[in-house]
């Protein structure tokens, strides 16, 4: 389940939009115990004046992020917008039967987006 | 059927690399696996607010419950459980020796293990004033001979789960582990008494997988 993607549309500034990815529908339910799916998340938006200047959801702007959008507001065609990406992620655990049916967890870094940032 | 295109890349990504064949022999989850991903996992099977306040970070790659570093935790059941015979043989006034065998094959050569539990559960048929257990290495078929002894532990009661820790015991503690564990086991009791009987052992292996811990981004100075 995803939040509808602003399907390149210039509006809405960057931040995180909701994105849940549920095992069951992967077909990994049958051997993973928990959890049945996690909250990814990821990052879409416009990275032009002034989001990128605030930084959406607290994070510091980059000041090649700033440079970046100044130049664009001062001559659009000369570079493009900075991009939207992750700019904070947590990890999650999984834990399964594996082959030989041992219980196993897992913990994977980096896998849920808790903040974006124009980059 | 093998799962095409992303997602065979998505378990290759997460270093699971064979396909899984489906539905696992159905075996109750340890209490130990569910405490351990409960206390790891802030996100839990609950989509909604998180369990743990922004902003904790709990160490990577490292086990915080076990206190060594981690990022795999397996707990593996005894394949010789099945071939072990019932009742403890008496014979001879010795106590009976069991062989169990672990599993480890799907520990890849990259995983540096980090602790390796050895967990058995005995049933006794009366009290004794505390047991010794031995651990010797069981090669395969083997029948019967001395064996050098590579744990000897005091076991004061058999009301809790007996538990061995094998790293550096069983095998050399910055080895990877072996593709096989057999290990033969006994337990005797210090003063006379009627024998114990062996009811479950598993073994909680902990190991490390360097390609999947990220270097800890240094503070700015």
């Amino acid at each position: 389940e995803a939040e509808p993607a602003l399907g390149g549309s210039p509006g809405g500034a960057c931040r995180t939009r909701r994105l849940y990815v549920s095992f069951r529908e992967v077909g990994w339910h049958r051997w993973v115990i928990a959890p049945r799916g996690f909250l990814a998340n990821y990052c879409q938006g416009q990275c032009s004046l002034p989001a990128t200047l605030s930084g959406p959801g607290g994070t510091p702007p980059l000041n090649h992020a700033v440079l970046r959008a100044l130049m664009h507001a001062a001559a659009p065609g000369a570079a493009g917008l900075p991009c939207c990406v992750p700019a904070r992620l947590s990890p999650i655990s999984v834990l399964f039967f594996d082959n030989s049916d041992n219980v196993v967890l897992r913990h994977y870094e980096d896998m849920v987006v808790d903040e974006c940032g124009c980059r | 059927p093998a799962p095409p295109g992303p997602a065979a890349a998505l378990l290759q990504a997460l270093g699971l690399p064979d396909v899984h064949r489906g539905a696992p022999k159905p075996r109750p989850v340890p209490p130990v696996m569910w405490r351990l991903f409960r206390h790891r996992d802030p996100q839990e099977a609950r989509v909604g607010p998180r369990r743990t306040p922004q902003g904790t970070t709990l160490r990577p790659c490292h086990v915080e419950e076990l206190g060594v570093a981690g990022n795999i935790v397996r707990h593996i059941p005894d394949r010789g459980a099945p071939t072990r015979p019932p009742e403890p043989a008496w014979a001879a006034g010795q106590c009976p020796e069991w062989t169990v065998v672990f599993d480890l094959s799907a520990v890849e050569a990259a995983e540096r293990p980090s602790r390796a539990r050895l967990e058995l559960r005995f049933a006794a048929a009366e009290t004794a004033a505390g047991w010794e257990l031995s651990l010797a290495r069981a090669a395969e078929g083997e029948a019967g001979g001395a064996r050098p002894v590579l744990l000897r532990q005091a076991v004061p009661t058999l009301g809790t789960p007996v538990r061995a820790e094998l790293l550096g015991a069983a095998w050399a503690r910055n080895a990877s582990a072996p593709r096989s564990l057999r290990l033969a086991l006994a337990l005797r009791p210090r003063a006379p008494a009627a024998c114990a009987r062996l009811a479950e052992a598993s073994l909680l292996l902990v190991t490390l997988d360097p390609r999947l811990c990220h270097p800890l981004a240094r503070p700015r100075r």
